[in-house]
């Protein structure tokens, strides 16, 4: 039903 | 040189129980200004943990020069089970350092025990958090927050938030059914971390997997209480405070599919 996002679609990676 | 003492090995022994299920490699910054800063992202990309042990958690602190110190978890757990407790607990490396000598120092007893940790080179991506603006705040007893995460665990796979001016509620459905907690804001005079805060700058509700707030509430014996913060489909932030820095954890929500 749900669906687990990521952190990198929020944080920019270096 | 790095040499850094802890009036007790407790807390260093319970910062590493606290992360090492999520994150099995990682590199500790270490710098006089800064005194420990970890950041280090799991496996799957969906739980960060940013840790700043200040020097001021010490009570002696020296780093000549910026170190980076690659620590497999997983070793450093097995060394610092070595020590008790309440033994001063001493970590000290070199300028380029292979090894990480760990010094336990029982205080009553004559007895010094040294370990040496073989160091690693780590590739690490690192993110950047800047300073969020959050919707929501919540600061909460730390084993409460935790009875909740383990015991909806038990329901669901996912963890609901749900947030208003009057109300912190967790709702869980599962296959067996569902069930869900409402806790309300109150102040408690004489024991102030018993008290449930909440500021509000507009509603939440947003959805986590329960796997990862379980491995966050390992983090409970590290502080009497937790602040989460959450900002609508964004991470949310849960830190623990330690005596002097603290240990964040930022978690990706979950979205109806």
């Amino acid at each position: 039903k749900y669906k687990q996002s990521s952190l990198l679609a929020f944080f920019n990676a270096k | 040189m790095l040499e850094g003492k802890f009036e007790e090995a407790s807390l260093l022994k319970k910062v590493i129980e606290s992360i090492k299920d999520s994150v099995k490699l990682c590199n500790f910054n270490c710098s006089q200004s800064k005194g420990i800063t970890v950041q280090a992202i799991d496996d799957s990309r969906v739980l960060l943990i940013a840790l700043k042990i200040d020097s001021g958690s010490f009570q002696e602190f020296r780093c000549d020069r910026d170190l980076v110190l690659g620590l497999d978890l997983e070793s450093l757990s097995k060394i610092l089970k070595q020590g008790n407790n309440e033994d001063y607990l001493t970590i000290i490396a070199e300028d380029s350092p292979d090894s990480l000598l760990v010094v336990f120092e029982d205080k009553k007893k004559d007895r010094i025990s040294e370990f040496s940790l073989k160091l690693m080179d780590i590739d690490s991506d690192v993110l950047t958090i800047d300073d969020m603006e959050h919707d929501c705040s919540i600061t909460m007893p730390a084993y409460e927050f935790a009875k909740i995460a383990r015991d909806m665990k038990t329901l669901s796979e996912s963890l609901q938030i749900i947030i208003t001016k009057d109300s912190v509620k967790f709702n869980a459905e599962g296959q067996i059914g569902s069930g869900s907690i409402i806790l309300k804001p109150h102040t408690d005079m004489e024991k102030p971390d018993e008290s449930i805060k909440i500021e509000l700058n507009q509603p939440v509700v947003l959805t986590f997997g329960a796997k990862y707030l379980n491995d966050i509430v390992k983090a409970t014996a590290l502080s009497s209480t937790v602040t989460i913060k959450l900002t609508d489909k964004a991470p949310a932030l849960f830190e623990y405070r330690l005596p002097s820095g603290y240990l964040r954890y930022y978690l990706a929500p979950k979205f109806d599919d």
